[in-house]
């Protein structure tokens, strides 16, 4: 099971942008 | 006209649409001790993406509210006593939706914008990478 910490990461980096 | 620095100039949006931007911008905030304010920016966004019935929407959201907003740290600082009330009683009741972070991002994004933004544009980090 991940840590909250993680599925905060996890969370965090989806919204990131991929491409320029 | 359209290159990646005319459009990061042109709104904070524009900025963090991009990969670069982003990842200058965030350079800059964590030399300036607030990248928090930035993280807590996304995770809002991705938080609006996810499944609310999958299980793991619950324990983000309480991660969010735990990491950025019971506590006093600088996203906490800059939010409305009523914004953040709002998302207690939220998570306690567990009642979870997608936008229930909406309020508070807008609040920190209106700060971003106001401050962070501004000094980003005129900052050591931009114009080494000019």
């Amino acid at each position: 099971i991940d840590s909250e910490d993680d599925l905060l990461q996890e969370c965090i980096s989806s919204a990131m942008p991929k491409t320029k | 006209p359209d290159s990646p620095l005319a459009r990061w100039t042109k709104s904070l949006h524009s900025l963090l649409g991009d990969q670069d931007g982003a990842y200058l911008f965030r350079t800059f905030l964590e030399r300036e001790k607030c990248v928090d304010t930035l993280d807590f920016w996304f995770a809002c966004n991705g938080f609006r993406q996810m499944d609310l019935k999958d299980t793991k929407t619950l324990r983000v959201a309480k991660a969010i509210y735990k990491r950025y907003v019971e506590n006093h740290s600088i996203v906490s600082k800059q939010l409305k006593p009523a914004t953040k009330t709002y998302i207690r009683d939220g998570i306690k009741k567990q009642q979870i939706d997608s936008v229930m972070f909406d309020q508070a991002q807008t609040e920190i994004q209106r700060v971003m914008e106001g401050n962070a933004y501004q000094m980003f544009l005129t900052s050591e980090v931009y114009l080494e990478y000019l």
